[in-house]
């Protein structure tokens, strides 16, 4: 089988002086991924290893660049799935966590669940060894200059469409 | 949202999805990508995605999983694609893309939004857009 990779980093809008960022970064993500299938490497560890360097890209809304809630805090979700398995592991609501999509995985191989959410995602990430960074670093200029500039409701509803989108 | 999906060498497939969620959301929202079959889905009979978009539009219609329902059906994953997205518009106005890749290799990133960054790598070609036709 000739391994491939694809990845997205979001539908959401991209302002015109994010946009070569945006590019740059899938292509960087997607070359991460493809050089772990071209090692042999799984599936699963290139899929991983693309949404970390995501995660860790703060011009993407995932990890650090995570868009703000209502209360101007970041809750984060994330899913890994093993196609041989079926095996899926997934977190949601999870806060001060540089890479959800590592937690997915764990919670994938180390319990018998699907999903832990919120305090309780919080509470396995730190019985597995994962470190807890401060909200401040997940948290970016552009992400809150766009929490402050949030479009009302009323506004044009193409553009509120598009800030619904994660 | 970022997501990935790949098939290896022994022709497992995989899927994953991370997101900080909609801008301004409530306290305690959660998403598609947390839910399987909405957020990601991958089966080595069938192939593997990853989406992005309106996460509650995403789950009203199981996006990932009717995309592979598709596939299952015999549809390429461009036409798979682009069927549960249009489905996905008309019953529910949502909007959104998806990366896919079905068991054979053959793969697409569609999207009914106005962009969706995406790249893709296969046969040491790197290939990558973010408006439609790219």
């Amino acid at each position: 089988m000739i391994p491939v990779i694809v990845v997205h980093g979001g539908a959401g809008h991209i302002s015109e002086e994010r946009v070569e960022l945006s590019r740059q970064g899938v292509r960087e993500a997607v070359l991460h991924g493809y050089r772990i299938l071209q090692r042999g490497g799984t599936a699963l560890d290139a899929v991983e290893e693309a949404v970390v360097q995501m995660e860790n890209n703060p011009v993407f809304n995932a990890g650090r660049g995570s868009v703000l809630n209502e209360l101007g805090d970041i809750e984060m979700d994330a899913i890994i799935m093993d196609g041989k398995t079926l095996n899926s592991g997934a977190v949601s609501a999870v806060r001060r966590i540089a890479n959800p999509i590592k937690l997915s995985r764990l919670v994938m191989e180390k319990t018998n669940h699907v999903c832990l959410t919120g305090h309780g995602a919080s509470r396995f990430a730190k019985a597995m060894g994962i470190p807890e960074v401060p909200e401040e670093f997940l948290k970016t200029d552009y992400s809150r200059m766009r929490w402050k500039k949030n479009l009302p409701p009323g506004s044009n509803p193409v553009q509120c469409q598009m800030g619904k989108m994660g | 949202t970022v997501g990935a999906v790949a098939i290896d060498a022994e022709g497992n497939v995989a899927s994953a999805t991370s997101t900080g969620g909609r801008l301004n959301k409530m306290v305690g929202r959660v998403g598609d990508t947390a839910c399987v079959g909405c957020g990601a889905y991958a089966d080595n009979y069938v192939g593997a995605a990853s989406p992005t978009g309106c996460g509650e539009e995403i789950m009203k219609v199981t996006l990932c999983r009717l995309i592979l329902f598709h596939m299952e059906q015999g549809k390429s994953p461009k036409e798979a694609s682009d069927i549960a997205l249009a489905y996905m518009f008309e019953r529910v106005q949502g909007f959104g893309g998806v990366v896919v890749l079905d068991k054979t290799g053959d793969w697409a990133a569609r999207f009914n939004s106005k962009q969706m960054s995406w790249a893709a790598a296969k046969d040491d070609q790197l290939y990558n857009g973010l408006y439609k036709d790219e």
